[in-house]
């Protein structure tokens, strides 16, 4: 996190905004709910307040404006500069300004107001922009669901450094940014994709492509903003060239960029028996067309092309896959499985049914 | 005489990249761009600024990486001091 140069903050705890007009584009109440959840971004994890005013100066004052709007620094039709905001400060001090011509949305489309909002008003409330890609004032815009939104570490300690801590009981936390040569680091899922493989944790992905040394480290939302964060089992079927995402007991099919309509659905339309809440890791076999789906200390063999569970399963994972524990993640490639849990990774052959070597879940990240 | 498209390419790049570091690397407009000056060109040095703060390579160049960055919609506040 960085502060403002000269360290601006307001001196008081209790401020004030206003919201001067409304864009077109969304409904009154949807743009006042927008301000409302930004503003309790900031609220939930320091002892500001603030408190809607009307008809009178606030401290913060919340606008929409179109390219030159006499503050020296106009903005420049859709996309690019989407929003500013000022440092703490008396008259346009704290003030959010929102380029009208955007397409401000509640949902994924166009830009989403309440993310904007939230990270404008870190900069009414002293903070700049940070270098932490995943932190709320990271300068470049990226979608997340508001429903899931939780600030991270880093704009919390930046927010805190500043006004202090919250007023609760329990000190909030919030994300960090996964760094791939992290020792600590485990997965929530990983895939293959068109020989790419994917690593997913939390809202977030590191992306490896065989041919580069380095990897790419981007939001799920990203590249599939209907998927959620948090994603815990993943497998690629080559055959259809469609991964399969798993959460809860929902599951969605993905396809490209696209998830195929008419998802998420129940995972027991696979044939999971009604007890199975989630699934924790999975994988594909390209060679017999058969996907193994791993369920706390159990797996299920599922068939492709007869779309149906194989008879005599669930098995015990330790049976027929050797002492690997819980299964994180797991994936296929060049012929053997690879299994994760924590930060261990088993290299499994699958033909000779047991474990050839065992690594650091980092392995794949030339560290 | 029409301008051959690579050139036209490299002037809109050109463009995008001085006008993404004045507004938010503080690069000066450079009020006589004809003389060379012998130390390092503002401008590659603003770049190797934007590039370090993104996590980028740091070349100097306007790379495919650093011009997708640039092209991302984003903060209209500065991310350096002006």
């Amino acid at each position: 996190y960085v502060f403002t140069p000269g360290n601006p903050k307001w001196k008081r705890n209790d401020l004030t905004y206003r919201i001067l007009n409304y864009t077109p584009k969304m409904r009154r109440a949807d743009v006042d709910e927008a301000v409302r959840k930004a503003l309790s971004v900031w609220s939930n994890v320091t002892p500001l307040t603030f408190q809607k005013v009307q008809d009178k100066e606030a401290d913060i004052m919340i606008s929409f404006a179109y390219r030159d709007h006499r503050d020296n620094s106009p903005f420049d039709g859709p996309n690019g500069q989407l929003a500013h905001a000022f440092q703490p400060g008396e008259g346009i001090g704290g003030d959010v300004h929102l380029d009208e011509e955007e397409a401000w949305t509640k949902g994924e489309r166009g830009y989403n107001l309440f993310i904007v909002l939230a990270h404008e008003l870190g900069h009414s409330l002293g903070l700049s922009h940070s270098n932490d890609p995943g932190a709320l004032m990271y300068p470049t815009y990226s979608y997340t669901d508001p429903n899931e939104f939780l600030l991270p570490q880093d704009d919390i300690d930046g927010i805190q450094a500043i006004y202090g801590q919250s007023n609760a009981a329990v000190q909030p936390t919030g994300p960090i940014t996964p760094e791939a040569c992290d020792p600590n680091l485990t997965f929530d899922s990983i895939t293959t994709l068109r020989g790419e493989m994917f690593f997913f944790k939390g809202r977030y992905m590191l992306r490896k492509h065989p041919g580069r040394t380095e990897t790419e480290l981007s939001f799920i939302s990203l590249f599939w903003p209907r998927l959620p964060s948090g994603i815990q089992a993943a497998y690629e079927n080559v055959e259809t060239d469609e991964i399969l995402i798993f959460k809860e007991d929902k599951y969605w099919v993905v396809r490209g960029y696209d998830v195929l309509p008419g998802y998420p659905k129940p995972i027991y339309r696979l044939g999971f028996p009604k007890t199975v809440k989630r699934v924790n890791a999975a994988y594909n076999d390209e060679t017999t067309g058969k996907t193994y789906f791993f369920v706390a200390d159990r797996y299920w063999r599922y068939d492709e092309k007869e779309k149906s569970m194989d008879r005599g399963y669930p098995r015990k994972i330790v049976s027929d896959f050797g002492n690997i524990g819980r299964v994180d993640a797991a994936f296929q490639k060049d012929g053997y499985v690879y299994f994760f849990h924590g930060t261990t990774q088993f290299q499994f052959d699958p033909r000779a049914k047991r474990i050839v070597r065992r690594m650091k879940s980092t392995s794949w990240f030339n560290c | 005489f029409p301008v051959a498209p690579e050139a036209e390419d490299e002037g809109k790049t050109l463009e995008l990249v001085e006008s993404y570091l004045q507004s938010f690397y503080d690069l000066q407009k450079d009020p006589h761009p004809h003389l060379r000056s012998g130390s390092e060109n503002p401008l590659t040095a603003k770049l190797k600024e934007m590039q370090s703060f993104f996590g980028l390579q740091v070349t100097g160049k306007p790379d495919l990486d650093t011009l997708e960055v640039m092209k991302k919609p984003r903060c209209g506040v500065p991310d350096v001091e002006r």
